[in-house]
């Protein structure tokens, strides 16, 4: 179905993006 | 307990759910935030899914027959769409301030918004699935209706000739669901009741056979072969109903229940 591998795409870059930005709040806790 | 009711949504939000959850929490530790790297690129990512997410999201949406579905998933979109320009906004003014709070808290309010947006466009899409199955049912149901005119035995092999492959349909759509959920009593539930129609099939057949059988012939037993007819369709026709229940249950309806 490719709503859910849309889905699927957005959920993965979220999750880098979020990461990215907490790797750089991280580097100051 | 679960917080995504199917496995599905389970593996494509979860990993995101927790990585905004990590975000907030840091975020909350260290108001004054650390200066973040420019995220114009991982945002550009994100902003292409995003598109291609809306264009396969209105073709559902023009290909669907389903009304509450066309209702549903609209708001959802949109609310990606309104999230996708926070991540932009947020990437864009942290290029020029890569300690600016505004925009820490846009790339925070975007994501959260893309991770919801997201999880309502699922659900809906779910729940349109879960009434394709209820439609199922539902035929089963018709077909449990139409025992009463059954009244001979070529009545009785139409009767099951047309029977058969909506319960077989029926069989493996919910069965399919079952394996899909994360909630294990729904789980229980579903099989239990599954299990319950295709131990009655059998007895249902037999009974309008005895039924008709009896009729034909004559006699006093017609009356115990009525009610026996009519005790299996109706255990047959709570099962289905309680299938049709189960499968519309969420957890949150659970935890409403608890």
């Amino acid at each position: 179905e490719q709503l859910l591998e849309a889905a699927k795409s957005i959920a993965a870059a979220t999750a880098a993006l979020v990461k990215a930005a907490s790797v750089a709040q991280r580097e100051l806790v | 307990m679960p917080v995504f009711h199917t496995k599905t949504i389970e593996s494509i939000l979860e990993p995101v759910a927790q990585q905004v959850s990590k975000l907030v929490i840091l975020h909350e530790e260290a108001e004054d935030g650390n200066a973040m790297p420019d995220l114009t690129r991982p945002v550009q990512v994100v902003k292409m899914a995003v598109d291609n997410l809306i264009k396969v999201g209105y073709e559902t949406i023009n290909n669907s027959e389903d009304e509450i579905l066309k209702q549903d998933m609209p708001p959802s979109l949109t609310r990606v769409e309104e999230s996708c320009m926070l991540l932009v906004a947020a990437a864009e003014m942290l290029k020029d301030d890569p300690l600016s709070p505004a925009a820490r808290k846009k790339l925070i309010e975007g994501s959260r918004g893309i991770l919801q947006g997201t999880s309502g466009l699922l659900l809906a899409f779910d729940e349109s699935e879960v009434r394709k199955i209820i439609g199922i049912c539902k035929n089963v149901l018709e077909y449990l209706d139409i025992t009463e005119v059954v009244e001979s035995l070529e009545d009785l092999v139409t009767f099951v000739k047309n029977l058969s492959p909506v319960l077989t349909k029926m069989a493996k759509e919910v069965d399919s669901r079952e394996k899909e959920l994360t909630h294990q009593v729904h789980r229980e539930w579903l099989q239990r009741s599954l299990n319950q129609v295709k131990q009655l099939t059998p007895a249902l057949i037999s009974s309008i056979k005895i039924f008709v059988t009896t009729k034909n012939q004559g006699g006093a037993p017609l009356a115990d072969a009525l009610s026996s007819r009519n005790y299996v369709t109706s255990k047959m026709a709570e099962e289905v109903h309680e299938i049709i229940r189960v499968l519309q249950l969420t957890t949150y309806d659970e935890e409403e229940w608890d």
